[in-house]
């Protein structure tokens, strides 16, 4: 494992400490998709079908396990926290999801590396964590103010995903047999759409203002 | 055919 992949894996780590603090101290989830992260429990559920049957490193495997605790107990305080549940902005929330849903999976069938039930989950995993963040995308531009822990929070996640392309471009060139088509358009469609968001947030932290997004 | 590439990323 290189320094670039490890640093996106403690972004990522990073982004999702970040939203259960953001829940757990102000009690809010306001500003937050439930969309995304019912989409997010599910990459990790369909992903990490390989939990029992590839052992790659005990890293690897703790890190499998607090993904898939950490997103379902997101979803789950989201949705049943009688005070949680209270701040959550459904009317803004309205994200047609089930599309994405449908499309990652029909693609997943169409292109994987193998014809099987696990390739084609993980396959299905990989485009739809690719596009899981629209939902997210989308109610922050409608709601416009944007609090500090939910832009940090989507900040890190972008970050992540940035640090696992530098891992990509490492590892083709120190490694002999370095393919991975899938992860790695799909990674960086899933970058791309953190673009925009960047370019506002870089602009605040300048200015040393609030983040605002266009409507 | 080749055999996929173990995944051994998140």
């Amino acid at each position: 494992m290189n320094i670039f992949r490890f640093a996106g894996d403690m972004m990522h780590l990073t982004s999702i400490l970040v939203l259960l603090l953001k829940i757990y101290a102000t009690k809010s989830c306001s500003g937050i998709s439930l969309k995304t992260q019912e989409l997010y429990a599910l990459v990790f559920l369909a992903r990490y079908l390989d939990l029992f049957t590839d052992f790659i490193s005990v890293y690897n495997t703790i890190m499998k396990l607090v993904f898939i605790v950490s997103s379902t107990a997101i979803v789950w305080c989201m949705k049943r926290d009688r005070v949680v549940r209270r701040s959550y902005d459904k009317q803004l929330d309205t994200f047609r999801h089930y599309f994405l849903l449908a499309a990652s999976f029909a693609l997943a069938l169409l292109v994987n590396e193998k014809f099987t039930f696990q390739e084609i989950f993980w396959a299905f995993s990989i485009y739809l964590e690719a596009v899981a963040i629209l939902p997210q995308l989308v109610l922050l531009q409608r709601s416009g103010n944007v609090d500090n822990l939910t832009g940090q929070y989507v900040f890190f996640l972008g970050a992540y995903r940035a640090f696992y392309i530098l891992n990509w471009i490492y590892r083709y060139f120190t490694e002999t047999h370095f393919s991975r088509w899938i992860a790695c358009i799909s990674g960086l469609v899933q970058t791309a759409l953190y673009a925009d968001f960047f370019y506002y947030y870089y602009i605040s932290w300048k200015n040393n203002t609030k983040l605002k997004l266009p409507a | 055919k080749e055999q996929p590439q173990r995944h051994d990323e998140l």
